[in-house]
């Protein structure tokens, strides 16, 4: 999970795509 | 399924398509034609257009070092500064196809880890797709369509930088004739990240399952759209192996760059993305 944290984190993000 | 519910899926992918994708392909087809009433793309050819170029988009994407300002330095960087505003928006088009992946129906109660398998070897084929609509033989839009570089000028950057974007046009020449529409390419792209032989998912049945009704869907859709186009099912699936072996190159040639280029520095997601890749 750490290896792909920006991942995670934008597909548990509910809305719009997040500030890269 | 029922082909009203194949249909129904494809036009909602196709929704989801319009909504996270900003340059369509129809936009840039009319944009590379000259049929669209917006300001023709500004022509990068040379170093001279070049900075021109990136003093109208107000060098958002290309960002200049202060202490390299002079003409020296310019050419001497222009390589590491295309190649850091190319960065840039990999980042965020991986941002828009993640929330592409997520609008396919069933894709989010897929097991998490599988979702990150899924994109993580799956996000440079979709780019790649994305990406052939805006190109011809001349050269490729850029900069959502504002712009135009010519093929020719990145063929004349300096080695390894020449060769990134070559077998991009090459493989993206042959994928236009195909002459895909941009619901087509939506259900292809969705087909395309429900691969169930990406390495490492845990839990392969599910995807398979969600891929095939989408194939379903991509083969009803291209017999109604390309009456005429014989075979046009099989010869877009026929491109998967091409992007494969297109994505292993691409992948291999950051990674030698990586090692090569002291200036360069990778965005932390397409790090994520192409560490143990391939």
């Amino acid at each position: 999970k750490e290896k792909h944290k920006i991942l995670h984190r934008l597909l548990q993000n509910s809305s719009s795509p997040v500030d890269l | 399924p029922e082909s009203a519910d194949l249909r129904a899926l494809a036009r909602h992918l196709y929704e989801s398509y319009l909504k996270y994708f900003p340059l369509t392909k129809a936009k840039a087809r009319a944009i590379l034609s000259g049929k669209t009433s917006d300001n023709a793309p500004f022509v990068i050819h040379d170093m001279k257009s070049l900075v021109e170029g990136e003093q109208m988009i107000n060098c958002r994407y290309m960002p200049l070092h202060e202490h390299r300002r002079s003409d020296l330095g310019i050419m001497h960087e222009v390589e590491l500064r295309f190649f850091h505003s190319y960065q840039s928006r990999s980042a965020e088009a991986i941002s828009e196809v993640t929330e592409f992946a997520k609008s396919i129906p069933g894709f989010i109660n897929l097991d998490l880890n599988d979702q990150v398998t899924l994109l993580k070897y799956g996000v440079i084929e979709v780019m790649i797709i994305m990406i052939s609509p805006l190109m011809n033989k001349d050269g490729t839009l850029i900069s959502y369509g504002q712009i135009f570089m010519t093929r020719e000028f990145l063929k004349s950057l300096r080695k390894p930088f020449c060769e990134m974007m070559e077998p991009k046009f090459e493989f993206s020449i042959k994928f236009n004739m195909l002459e895909l529409d941009d619901c087509d390419m939506a259900l292809f792209l969705a087909v395309i990240i429900l691969s169930g032989d990406r390495p490492g998912l845990l839990d392969v049945k599910p995807i398979e399952d969600l891929q095939e009704t989408v194939l379903h869907s991509l083969e009803l859709q291209l017999k109604i759209n390309h009456p005429d186009s014989l075979q046009l099912f099989a010869k877009v699936l026929q491109k998967m192996t091409d992007l494969r072996q297109l994505v292993t190159d691409h992948v291999q040639l950051i990674q030698m760059m990586k090692e090569t280029e002291a200036d360069w520095s990778l965005h932390p997601l397409l790090q994520e993305i192409m560490r143990d890749l391939y």
